[in-house]
């Protein structure tokens, strides 16, 4: 049977593909990692702001949960 | 509530909608009436109004489209984005797309009911960011509310109007 993804693995793709379509995440195309991390930590930090969460920068439970409710594809936050 | 940052709203009060095609989970009175009454919730509280057309290019085009429908957004399946629109300007602008993956509903808590995300969607037709007040409409994740008691919550009343102004004939 298939072997399921790790969780983080699992929670970093939903954060990329959520903070990409919404708050402006560049795509990944770079090897370049730390710029990648900052870039993300950013966007999570603006995205953490708008829903009133604790800002931290990095992808928790709360956020993550945040980002699975279903919702509109419009941006949080205009370009 | 926010507002597009630039010029977009309307130069005109009255707008023109059309639906271009209707999801197969409603039935098409269901479907009209869902988006009649959405459009009504932003008419009440300004001088918008709003008329239907069937053919040609209205300033709201409707439709019901899944997956990559070639506007640069493409929808996800089911679940994650509902629909989106466009804030007024010229063309896609105003225009509303909603995600047909998605099971939509006439009046039941199942599923998500149509009334109230097209009233959201329309809210950017017609200039209207996310707001961050988890109580309105214009908040961007979906919550049921009842649809037989709803009103305009007061976040997007106060944003509508600061766009258009209040309806003259209240």
């Amino acid at each position: 049977s298939p072997i399921a993804p790790p969780a983080d693995e699992d929670r970093e793709n939903i954060a990329e593909n959520y903070l990409n379509r919404l708050y402006g995440l560049p795509k990944q195309t770079s090897s370049d990692t730390e710029r990648r991390s900052s870039a993300m930590s950013l966007r999570l930090k603006e995205m953490q702001q708008f829903f009133g969460l604790k800002v931290t920068g990095k992808l928790n439970d709360e956020t993550v949960e945040v980002m699975k409710k279903p919702r509109c594809g419009v941006p949080d936050i205009a370009a | 509530y926010s507002t597009f940052a630039g010029d977009y709203k309307w130069k005109k009060h009255d707008l023109t909608y059309r639906i271009e095609n209707y999801t197969p989970d409603m039935s098409v009175a269901e479907v009209d009436d869902s988006i009649k009454k959405a459009l009504q919730v932003w008419a009440d509280v300004t001088p918008l109004r709003f008329t239907r057309i069937y053919t040609g290019t209205a300033d709201i085009m409707i439709s019901f489209v899944v997956g990559d429908h070639r506007d640069g957004y493409p929808f996800d399946g089911p679940n994650g984005f509902l629909a989106h629109a466009f804030p007024p300007y010229e063309g896609l602008g105003g225009d509303a797309h909603f995600d047909d993956d998605e099971t939509f509903l006439y009046r039941s808590p199942e599923g998500y009911n149509l009334f109230l995300v097209a009233a959201h969607e329309f809210g950017h037709s017609l200039g209207l960011e996310h707001s961050q007040d988890p109580g309105a409409l214009m908040y961007p994740t979906y919550v049921y509310r009842d649809v037989d008691t709803f009103s305009l919550p007061q976040d997007d009343v106060n944003g509508i109007q600061s766009l258009y102004g209040k309806n003259p004939d209240i």
